[in-house]
Parts: structure tokens; C-alpha cells; sequence
């Protein structure tokens, strides 16, 4: 899992 | 990967390119705002240093590497290779008056307060507001070529199908990211304006009148 947030998006 | 993210994305990749094409074709960068474009370029560093971290796709990848190059070949175009036709008298807007608060706020109000979350949120308060040079500009001159006025569409048109595309996930996934949303508003909503003028008088006449 990551660390912290994930951001998928562009 | 939704629909509306997809050609949220599309329309993104369209306005970006139309700029570029559009001062290369026609060699001049006149009636647009350099200091847009700088804006645009800190946005895609400082959210796209995550390429250095964490893998999350292919196309993922290639578009945050497209997005960042197009940003930087579009900032040299203009303020390099055809700085003569740059009109920066007009380009006038006072971007600290926007970097330094949006700093601020990417502090105060994060996810994570580490040094890579704090630019990524940076990121997207920018971007949110990065387009008002731009449209400082125009208001200003009072007109703007058909050619910049479907830039403009495209990169309002791809936040707003991000809002469906946010509206999509929290239905379908359970998820939502606040920053983004809200920012995201925001970022649609300074186009509303531009996006009513468009649709009722930037169809065909030319050149654009405010």
C-alpha cells in the first residue's frame, strides 16, 4: 500500500 | 477510469496541444498570457513528482510526461522562440497575488502535511486559478482570436467533465478527495462566464469580442 494519499488522477 | 475522466483527460491533451499549434503555425504568441502558461507548468511540476515515486500506469505516466513537456515547450514558444510577439504589456496580472496565498492555503489545509503532499495540493489550488492571467488578459484587450477562445473551451470543458467524473466515483467507488473537488469547482466556475460567451457569440464571429 502507499504511503500517505494516492492521487490516481492528472 | 470513467468516461468523463477519459475525455476530461482528452479535452485537457486538446487544449494544450491547440496552443501550441497555434503559436507554432501561426508563429506568434500574441494574446496569450505567458504568465498562464509559467503558472501552468509550476502546476504540472510540482503535482507530477509523484512519477519519481509511485507507478500507477502506463497511461498515467505517458500523459503526466506529455502534459509537462507540452507545458515547458509552451512556455519556451513564448518566451524564447517568439518573445518578439509577446504582448506583455497586456499580460499584466499580478500572479503573486495568487501564488502567494495559494502557498499559504496548500499548507494550512492538506492531506498530508509532508513535503510531497504539500506541492501536490499546491498543485491543484494553483491550477484552480492559473487560467485568470489568461483571462485578465482578454477582459483587458477586449477580444481574443477564435483560435484561443477554443483553447479555452477545451480547458474548461476538461474540468468540468472532472466534476462528472468526481460525481462518477463517489457513486460508483465511494470515493471522493475534498481538495480536489472543491478546488475543481472553483476552477469551473471562473469559466462560466467565458463558457456562456462562447456558446452565444464565439461560434462564428471573429475576431472574439468580450
Amino acid at each position: 500500500a502507499d504511503e500517505g494519499t494516492s492521487h490516481d488522477e492528472l | 477510469m470513467n468516461v468523463f475522466r477519459l475525455t476530461g483527460d482528452l479535452s485537457h491533451l486538446a487544449a494544450i496541444i491547440i496552443l501550441l499549434l497555434k503559436i507554432w503555425k501561426s508563429r506568434s504568441c500574441a494574446g496569450i498570457s505567458g504568465k498562464s502558461q509559467i503558472l501552468f507548468a509550476i502546476v504540472f511540476t510540482t503535482r507530477y513528482l509523484d512519477l519519481l515515486t509511485s507507478f500507477i500506469s502506463l497511461y498515467n505516466t505517458c500523459m503526466k510526461v506529455i502534459y509537462i513537456g507540452c507545458a515547458y515547450a509552451t512556455v519556451y514558444l513564448i518566451y524564447a522562440k517568439f518573445r518578439a510577439t509577446y504582448d506583455g504589456n497586456h499580460d499584466s496580472f499580478r500572479v503573486e497575488f495568487l501564488v502567494v496565498p495559494v502557498g499559504g492555503l496548500s499548507v494550512l489545509i492538506n492531506h498530508d502535511f509532508s513535503p510531497l503532499e504539500i506541492l501536490w495540493t499546491f498543485s491543484i489550488y494553483l491550477e484552480s486559478v492559473a487560467i485568470l492571467p489568461q483571462l485578465f488578459m482578454i477582459s483587458k484587450t477586449g477580444e481574443a482570436e477564435t483560435i484561443t477562445t477554443h483553447y479555452l473551451f477545451c480547458l474548461g470543458l476538461y474540468r468540468a467533465l472532472y466534476l462528472f467524473n468526481w460525481i462518477w466515483r463517489f457513486y460508483f467507488e465511494g470515493f471522493f478527495d475534498m481538495i480536489a473537488i472543491v478546488a475543481g469547482v472553483v476552477q469551473t466556475v471562473l469559466y462560466c462566464d467565458f463558457f456562456y460567451l462562447y456558446v452565444t457569440k464565439g461560434w462564428f464571429s471573429r475576431p472574439y469580442r468580450l
